[in-house]
């Protein structure tokens, strides 16, 4: 199984 | 007062029909530079990006930075009022709340004009560094549409192995397994049907076929995509719109339990 991650996590909010 | 002036609406109703699927609602960020776009999908997994350059424009005047709020689904709409041959014509005031959209035709003997509402959105914005990545792939965008369609039918992940010289995409699922390889090009007449793999080290990821397949809906904006692949950040899937700017999607990858 895999998990899927959201995109916020990499980048941060401006 | 922003007016700018594409020579063929064809150009942004592929854009829109690219964006329509992943967000609903989006903010055009308008500047000296040009238009841009940057939202997340409802579910914050993947994340869009598109860039529209003054100079791919006949016309732009932009007197003051705005932001146009808009309904994505009511934007396409209006779009496919236009031929594709039309010229476009958008047109906003600095405060004013209605986005004008004037399509001509070639021969000048219609013109429809068109007023959108817009809407006051306050949308979150993620600050992506450049960086480069381990491994960049370039291909003709039809063939990695086709791939992502087809092993859809096999499972909800692919998962992507870069290696020198070729591609492995592969998918598992209830009803059995698939790998299509794909090598890079060694001697190709036509730019758009060459794949090239970029290698700085092999990578190993895996990404959700549904947004894949969201991110393909820009396929006829361009005869190639490039995908840019590193280990443990979002992989980057790019559209290049000629002489225009660009279609980027950012999918984070899958991790295993």
């Amino acid at each position: 199984d895999s998990w899927q991650v959201g995109i916020i996590i990499y980048y941060l909010i401006l | 007062m922003f007016e700018c002036r594409l020579p063929k609406a064809e150009v942004l109703k592929k854009t829109m029909d690219a964006l329509k699927d992943l967000i609903k609602e989006a903010v055009w960020d308008v500047s000296a530079q040009g238009l841009s776009l940057q939202s997340m999908d409802s579910s914050h997994v993947s994340l869009v990006q598109v860039t529209l350059r003054t100079e791919g424009f006949d016309t732009f005047r932009c007197d003051k930075n705005i932001a146009l709020g808009v309904n994505m689904d009511t934007m396409q709409k209006l779009m496919k009022c236009a031929s594709n041959d039309d010229n476009i014509t958008l047109k906003s005031e600095d405060n004013g709340d209605l986005l004008s959209l004037i399509f001509e035709s070639p021969n000048g003997e219609k013109t429809s004009e068109y007023e959108m509402k817009l809407m006051d959105l306050d949308i979150e914005q993620l600050g992506i560094p450049d960086q480069e990545y381990s491994c960049t792939i370039k291909m003709p965008s039809g063939e990695f549409q086709r791939i992502c369609r087809d092993l859809s039918n096999i499972g909800e992940s692919v998962n992507i192995t870069v290696v020198k010289g070729g591609v492995d995409f592969s998918a598992k699922g209830d009803i059995g397994n698939a790998k299509i390889h794909v090598t890079e090009s060694s001697n190709v007449d036509n730019e758009k049907d060459a794949v090239t793999v970029e290698v700085n080290e092999p990578v190993n990821l895996t990404f959700a076929l549904r947004y894949l397949n969201f991110f393909t809906k820009a396929t006829p904006l361009s005869g190639q995509v490039s995908l840019s692949i590193s280990p443990d950040v979002p992989l980057v899937v790019a559209y290049e719109i000629e002489d225009l700017g660009h279609v980027k999607y950012f999918l984070a990858p899958k991790i295993e339990n």
